[in-house]
């Protein structure tokens, strides 16, 4: 199984090889003009860069996520604890600025 | 559509990156 | 999923041969290599906005670090609250 599998390999290589090999035989491109088996192999590399940088892209996204719905919870329960101590020790609450309450809105 | 995907991405990370600063301007506010 | 990798690796090699066929007839058919350098120009393009689409990633992947920084700092700042409290 295995040397059909190797056979088939090679000859598709084979293949791949005549058929460039043809075409840049029969049309080889005048100054300027681009090498028909060069743009193919550009089309395919472009189309591996592209899913590669989705990848990439969505895994920094998720990260990034993940990390922002962390920050909130800990903003949360620190602004919870900091009106409870306030609470407790009779300190006037301290009222959020128009700012702070933008950000709290913004953050939510 | 090749072209058009990366365009549509490349427009999409623009965003998120705008929220982000948008976001750590925020909690700087709320640590102060 | 070893058999799965292999018939993607054959298949992939016979779309390349699909696609090296499509351009055969190169000579015979000039509106074949009007559309061939055509895409050849996109592929510029397109190669152009990738390279931006990276900065736009690289520039993700450090705002990653400075929000994790902030995270880390305002888990301190958490700690010191609850310890007052």
């Amino acid at each position: 199984m295995e040397d059909e599998f190797q056979k088939a390999d090679s000859d598709l290589d084979y293949l791949q090889y005549r058929l460039e090999y043809e075409i840049k035989t029969n049309h080889p491109h005048s100054a300027g003009e681009k090498n028909a088996v060069a743009i193919l192999k550009e089309l395919s590399a472009i189309k591996s860069r592209y899913q590669a940088l989705c990848a990439r892209f969505k895994a920094v996204s998720v990260e990034q996520k993940e990390t922002k719905s962390c920050i909130c919870a800990i903003l949360n329960k620190t602004m919870t604890m900091i009106r409870e101590l306030q609470k407790q020790t009779n300190l006037e609450l301290t009222l959020l600025t128009e700012e702070e309450k933008a950000v709290t809105e913004q953050l939510k | 559509t090749l072209k058009d995907d990366v365009n549509a991405l490349l427009d999409n990370a623009r965003l998120e990156s705008q929220e982000s600063t948008s976001f750590i301007k925020a909690t700087k506010v709320l640590m102060k | 999923s070893d058999l799965e990798q292999l018939c993607s690796y054959v298949n992939e090699k016979i779309e390349n041969i699909k696609k090296t066929l499509s351009i055969r007839n190169l000579g015979q058919d000039p509106a074949l290599k009007t559309t061939l350098s055509k895409i050849g120009d996109e592929i510029i393009t397109v190669n152009e906005l990738l390279n931006k689409f990276e900065l736009e990633i690289q520039y993700q992947e450090q705002t990653n670090s400075s929000l994790k920084e902030l995270c880390a700092s305002l888990e301190e700042e958490f700690k010191d609250v609850d310890h007052l409290n």
